[in-house]
């Protein structure tokens, strides 16, 4: 089963269009394996991105150096997951 | 496994195999007013189900609901079987919905994307398309909401197969929507139809694919706004509402715009909770209430598509 360990979810408020094309131009970069829970619509909508652990630096390094703000919608997609499970196995019990 | 519906937990997530042996309980506990109806084969051969609710014998209007379209969005096919269980239990008990259900049949399709559900239960949590194998590419499936003949291959779609919207070789090439398409064609008596998604708290209506509003847009805008209004008075949850394209983004291929263009006026997609805080991942706890405010928007629509025949 894939794991999702230290992989997060940014919560991205671009304030404009070109802000939303560099955005999209994330998801062409297939290094960087970002999955868009919201993708890049209009400014008035947020995006939400899922970035694995391995690349978060990357990412956040490319957001920052565009001078893109963000936070932190989910820290730990795994810890999320995993309570999931818990509940689903509990529920059977 | 759930031996039936009454010790069904619905406020927990299943796997495909608890929700489809729970449809057989549905049905044979309930079988005057339910039935299953195998509408296709996925990818994977897993069976393609539909649940009618009827009352008469004959061929009636009707209203099309789907959830589970994305694998992931785990709170829809959870909102789906809450629903059927909700019209089971209301059906000549609430007034409005036996009304509709003495004139009009109601199909709802629990699980839209079979192989994709399983797959999230098995090995991604966060796959969103289907299983189909592409030709030409190590990376599988294609996204059954823009896989529908409505704008096909347009902008708000992908042609890699490696993306999460990748719109697949050609228009209903994937079983998932080319059973879905043929059944309501051949039906011929469809009105109403609800696509339910999560998550970002919106009801959206045609178009996804061309900018100019359709020829209903005020009707369908009035219902939308009526619907919104249902839905937040059950936990004050907000939705915004509008034509997909103008309300979130461009998207080709879609559900909605095809069932629009053939001729089924009624066409509304939801996106459920939430707004941000858990995503996909939105906690168990959260499935009665959202299924119990989703609950008023469907009827809302159900009864506007009854009471305003055409």
């Amino acid at each position: 089963q894939k794991m999702f360990s230290g992989d997060q979810v940014l919560r991205i408020r671009a304030k404009d269009q070109k802000q939303l094309q560099l955005l999209r131009n994330l998801e062409d970069s297939e290094d960087l394996k970002v999955d868009f829970w919201h993708a890049p619509a209009r400014p008035s909508l947020p995006v939400d991105m899922r970035v694995p652990f391995s690349n978060l630096n990357a990412v956040k390094n490319y957001l920052n150096s565009s001078g893109i703000s963000y936070t932190i919608m989910i820290k730990d997609i795994q810890v999320l997951l995993d309570e999931e499970k818990k509940g689903m196995s509990s529920s059977r019990r | 496994l759930e031996r039936s519906t009454s010790s069904f937990r619905y406020n927990a997530y299943h796997t495909l195999e608890e929700i489809y042996t729970w449809m057989d309980n549905l049905v044979a506990e309930h079988s005057d007013l339910v039935s299953k109806i195998m509408i296709g084969q996925t990818f994977e051969k897993r069976p393609i189900f539909v649940l009618k609710f009827s009352t008469g014998n004959k061929s009636r209007p009707a209203i099309w609901i789907d959830s589970g379209i994305h694998a992931r969005e785990w709170i829809t096919q959870a909102t789906g079987v809450w629903t059927a269980m909700k019209i089971v239990t209301d059906c000549g008990e609430e007034p409005v919905l036996t009304n509709i259900l003495n004139h009009m049949d109601i199909f709802l399709e629990v699980v839209t994307n079979p192989d994709g559900f399983a797959y999230t239960h098995s090995t991604n949590r966060l796959w969103r398309k289907n299983r189909a194998v592409n030709s030409n590419s190590t990376c599988k499936g294609v996204d059954p909401n823009r896989n529908w003949d409505a704008g096909f291959g347009g902008v708000g779609s992908s042609n890699n197969p490696c993306s999460e919207t990748y719109h697949g070789p050609f228009p209903h090439s994937e079983p998932e929507v080319a059973s879905i398409a043929n059944f309501i064609q051949k039906h011929k008596h469809f009105k109403a139809l609800m696509s339910i998604h999560s998550y970002s708290q919106m009801l959206l209506y045609p178009y996804g694919y061309r900018k100019e509003p359709t020829l209903d847009n005020e009707e369908l805008h009035n219902l939308a706004c009526k619907a919104v209004e249902a839905l937040s008075q059950v936990h004050g949850t907000d939705y915004i509402y509008g034509r997909a394209i103008s309300t979130i983004y461009v998207a080709n291929g879609i559900t909605i715009d095809w069932a629009y263009e053939h001729d089924i006026k009624y066409s509304f997609s939801f996106e459920l909770r939430d707004t941000g805080i858990y995503g996909f991942l939105l906690p168990a706890s959260q499935i009665i209430p959202t299924a119990e405010e989703t609950w008023p928007a469907i009827l809302t629509i159900m009864k506007h598509a009854y009471k305003n025949p055409y």
